[in-house]
């Protein structure tokens, strides 16, 4: 299994739909200081369902999305999608992939999708618990927080090791 | 689920020492069950007894030691800001080694490391590429030269991201520039 | 004493915007002066009145306020992680032109600039030498070269560290190579 | 006035005497990740009088001395010694240069010389505001701490300015 497409739109920085497609191995992203790769892995944190504001370097779930900008206004909506290839069938249901998607509308809740069709954030998590990502296996280290895993206290790694049981 | 712990941990040690020599060569890397801070049983009138060591109020907790070469044994708040992030690495491959999850995202992992330790991290990274994909964001050079794929992220005087992908095949690797993806 | 705050405020707030205009070309930078969280007047009977904005506990504080180029005005914590640095570095040299410090030590403040922005810090250091002493910890090629004494810190497999000095006249900078200090 | 020598002997991870002569201008340090960059920042911290742990990276006041290595016992004895040039006259007193220096031997207490003479600590501080060295002024920005001045509160970047004033 592996992370197949993730497409933003208007999801921070993100004001036009993007669609970037990976594949197995090694894939690097580069770009100039404040031009969007960190907003790359909030928008993959976001569809995993994340609520908080640390990992998403946000104060109110409104700031992801689109706050405008000189020439552009403010966007209403923002929708993240991450679609996992499952040939090898680790997610069960014999589809040869799964997309795990998320909503959110200016004013209005947020909305969790799998395979497209609405759920809770419940079954999202349970899903991506399933697929290997839960929360505790820090498969999203962000900048600057490396060292997180060494500083955090001796029960929460046997978390971690827990979780990989 | 003690066992299944118990027999993951022996993994994630081994691991964790496998990869310690990678990152630092000729130094030492182990993993420790620590009892959790003793409960201190207080008796009915509220006096404590002599904290029982064995029985905290858990599980016992997992601490990390690395002593890169020719050091002492070091806290961890002892080492400098690139062994820190070297052996955080080393801890999250150690638990991937055990239990990969599809994909890792490594935001700028690398941004305090020097040119020798770029190249451990690299070649772990490499030699692990099988186990699961790695997404890397980085602006070291000889990070881009690794990509299998390059993406880059751009944006116009308008406040908005696009991104631009380019196949980086692996011979042409050492031609790449990255002002011109 | 308020008087004389007032006058080095303003003297800081014309500097930062001029520090900005070098880091963040086409953006803009500003202080503002931002009234204490109001103290909430509660009356005798502990009934909180209507909070009297101007006269809270102490003086008012100072908010910075940086937007990149084509980008709105941005919250502090909204800003990427080099955007950050870059910020942090306007502030510091804000000060330091009102107030110069016979020296300031910046331990990779570096780390997370991409090419074009080590070389806006390079050029604000390189046009305040007068002001004041810097010694720079890094590992970007950049700003090695940009050194007049470079100093290399060494440590042998016995966790001794020591330290050479090299000059570098100013013609030869192009050809240094760091491994060979 | 700049810093024109800074000795360490028996400080962290320089069991052996190091001196470290700067000119006015812009000086580099380089080497290796572990090799003790930082510990040369830490060492000037810590000659300026400071007794914050975050700031030195220590969690007792004894984890400043060399604490051994494979190869060498460790040290008994940390002595910092930072020598400011004073050709400006800033200093006063028309000693051409001026010297702090901090000292601790295992076990006993801290001493603080100026010039070589032993003062309070105190003394260390206020010689230091008038050299233009007070706290609040950020001479030395740790590593990966550049963001700290931007984190701080409102009130405490008023202070940063009245320390200017
Ligand atoms: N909700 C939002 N709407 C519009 N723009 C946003 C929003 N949230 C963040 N941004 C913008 O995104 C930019 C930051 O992007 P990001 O942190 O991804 O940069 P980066 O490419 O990781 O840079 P660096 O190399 O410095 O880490 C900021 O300049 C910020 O203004
Ligand atoms: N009291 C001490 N006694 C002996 N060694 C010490 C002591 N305190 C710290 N060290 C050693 O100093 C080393 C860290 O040095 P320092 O933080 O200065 O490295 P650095 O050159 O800044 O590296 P980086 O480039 O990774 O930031 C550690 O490996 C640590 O073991
Ligand atoms: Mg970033
Ligand atoms: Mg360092």
């Amino acid at each position: 299994m592996h992370l197949k497409t993730l497409r933003l739109r208007g999801f921070k920085s993100f004001a036009e739909p993007v669609e970037l497609h990976f594949e197995p191995g090694v894939s690097v992203i580069v770009g100039p200081n404040g031009s969007g790769k960190s907003n790359v892995a909030d928008g993959l944190q976001w569809a995993m369902a994340s609520l908080s504001p640390t990992e998403l370097r946000t104060q109110v779930a409104a700031d992801v999305l689109f706050g405008g900008s000189v020439r552009r206004q403010a966007s209403g909506f923002a929708e993240v999608e991450m679609v996992l290839d499952n040939e090898d069938g680790r997610f069960g249901s014999g589809r040869p992939e799964v997309s795990v998607m998320r909503r959110l509308r200016r004013d209005a809740d947020t909305e969790y999708l799998l395979n497209r069709v609405p759920v809770r954030r419940l079954d999202v998590q349970e899903a991506l618990a399933d697929a290997g990502l839960g929360r505790e296996l820090h498969a999203i280290v962000s900048q600057g927080r490396v060292d997180e895993i060494l500083l955090s206290r001796p029960d929460d790694r046997r978390g971690f090791i827990e979780e990989a049981a | 689920i003690t066992e299944r712990f118990d027999a993951t941990f022996v993994e994630v040690e081994r691991n964790f020492a496998q990869v310690i020599d990678t990152l630092f060569p000729g130094g030492r890397g182990r993993l420790r069950l620590v009892e959790p801070p003793a409960a201190v049983l207080v008796d009915d009138d509220g006096v404590a007894d002599e904290p029982t060591p064995a029985i905290g109020p858990g599980e016992p907790g997992v601490e990390l030691e690395v002593s890169p070469a020719g050091k002492q044994i070091t806290r961890l708040a002892m080492l400098s800001g690139g062994e820190k992030a070297l052996a955080a690495i080393a801890f999250l491959f150690a638990i991937m080694l055990a239990r990969p999850c599809p994909f890792y995202v490594l935001d700028e992992v690398d941004a305090a490391l020097d040119d020798t330790n770029v190249e451990r991290f690299l070649s772990l990274v490499d030699r692990y590429r099988e186990h699961a994909q790695f997404i890397v964001i980085t602006h070291q050079k000889r990070t881009m030269e690794a990509a299998d794929v390059l993406y880059g992220v751009t944006m116009a005087n308008d406040g908005i991201s696009k991104v631009v992908s380019r196949r980086l095949p692996r011979d042409r690797r050492e031609a790449f520039d990255p002002a011109v993806v």
